[in-house]
């Protein structure tokens, strides 16, 4: 028995799964579990649905932990969970949500390291793919989208921790994800990615300074998704183009989400910023991830008002 | 294989201020084993960047060392890694 799952503390691999069966099994009008794949180690690749609808509803697509050390992002997408499933038909705004759009919900993204991350090297980042002519594992996953992919010379090191991978989508787990997101493009209107930590609310482009064209409407989102934020415990957040808030990167799946026809894409880096950096102590999962459920909740009903 | 331990390892913050400090510490990382936490990789690098990475107990002296004689600003934001993690498992079980 993996032993018992807790909001508020970090959870294995094994909890984890165990969670998610317990969430369909406590909603099975409400979740759904969608196996979208499996990792390198043949590991199973879950998106959680949460939704009453069917695939032709508005949806947004999240994922958590595609870093393995970056442990408080798949902590928040457990949240996101809990909390939807929960207040649903008590809090006003997540059960409008539900009532008119899909969550399609992947906990673990890099599901092989973060077990690596949890059983042998807390700080380890990549997947655990072999790589060919190298001693060296693993490829950074969030280098290994097709978007402007070969664009940074630096990421092609396999012993870099932001290897890109021999070729765009050449990861099991990268395939898994951007083969779901072409089945339901059609449904999906935002794509939110999280990550840790510098207390961030990032969008396109990442691998370009250029604006992106709708550029001035993911200020306005990301300007009030950080202010609704910091309404509950004053956490400062800084929101911009990821080339210009912090540095060009190449291969991200916020730009290939972008590129692909979903206008609305961001990028959260969770707590925190200032003492704990990936470490962050269990006891500030829960005000993390209650500040970014204001943000997250802000977001999906801008969309919900704002998408064709 | 045993779970890779911190011990005593440490995380420096460093405030490089033009780009020849940056270029101290992409130097550094040339010569020392440097997990870059922020930004994800050392061509990231830049002048009025909050830099931060980890590096092992032994190699540390060496690191503080060559930033004292660049007269650079940094702190060390964690003196023992392994500690760190081990604290971070702060709410008892159900």
């Amino acid at each position: 028995r993996p032993g018992r799952h807790s909001y508020a503390k970090y959870n294995n691999w094994d909890k984890i799964v165990a969670w998610t069966e317990k969430m369909v099994n406590k909603h099975p009008e409400m979740v759904s579990r969608l196996k979208i794949g499996t990792t390198v180690e043949d590991n199973p690749l879950y998106v959680l649905k949460v939704g009453k609808g069917d695939e032709k509803r508005k949806a947004i697509f999240m994922d958590c932990g595609i870093h393995a050390r970056e442990w408080v992002s798949p902590a928040f997408c457990q949240w996101f969970v809990y909390q939807a499933t929960k207040t649903y038909g008590k809090n006003k705004i997540m059960t409008k949500l539900l009532d008119q759009m899909d969550f399609y919900v992947l906990p673990v993204f890099n599901v092989d390291g973060y077990i690596w991350s949890w059983k042998k090297n807390r700080l380890w980042r990549k997947n655990r793919s072999k790589n060919q002519n190298s001693r060296c594992i693993g490829t950074d996953l969030n280098r290994n989208f097709n978007a402007s992919w070969s664009s940074f010379p630096d990421t092609k090191d396999p012993c870099g921790d932001t290897y890109r991978g021999p070729a765009p989508e050449s990861e099991r787990e990268t395939e898994a994800v951007t083969a779901f997101i072409r089945s339901h493009l059609k449904s999906l209107k935002a794509y939110i990615t999280f990550h840790s930590y510098s207390q961030m609310l990032l969008f396109p482009y990442g691998y370009t300074k250029q604006s992106a064209p709708n550029r001035k409407a993911l200020t306005k989102v990301a300007k009030i998704g950080t202010d609704v934020l910091s309404t509950r415990y004053e956490t400062r957040y800084i929101y911009g183009p990821i080339a210009s808030t912090i540095y060009r990167t190449s291969g991200s799946s916020l730009d290939w989400a972008y590129d692909l026809g979903i206008k609305h894409t961001f990028a959260f880096e969770l707590r925190d910023k200032g003492r704990f950096c990936f470490l962050l102590p269990e006891s500030q999962i829960k005000p993390t991830c209650k500040e970014t459920m204001l943000a997250v909740k802000f977001i999906a009903k801008y969309i919900l008002k704002h998408s064709s | 294989l045993a779970p890779v331990r911190f011990d005593r390892e440490k995380v420096f913050r460093v405030k490089p201020q033009d780009g020849k400090q940056a270029n101290v510490i992409k130097d550094l990382a040339k010569s020392n084993k440097l997990d870059f936490w922020y930004p994800d990789a050392t061509h990231h690098v830049a002048a009025n960047m909050t830099v931060d990475f980890r590096v092992s107990e032994k190699e540390s002296q060496a690191i503080q060392s060559a930033l004292d004689q660049n007269q650079m600003h940094y702190e060390i934001l964690i003196h023992d890694l392994q500690e760190e993690i081990e604290k971070q498992f702060d709410v008892k079980e159900d």
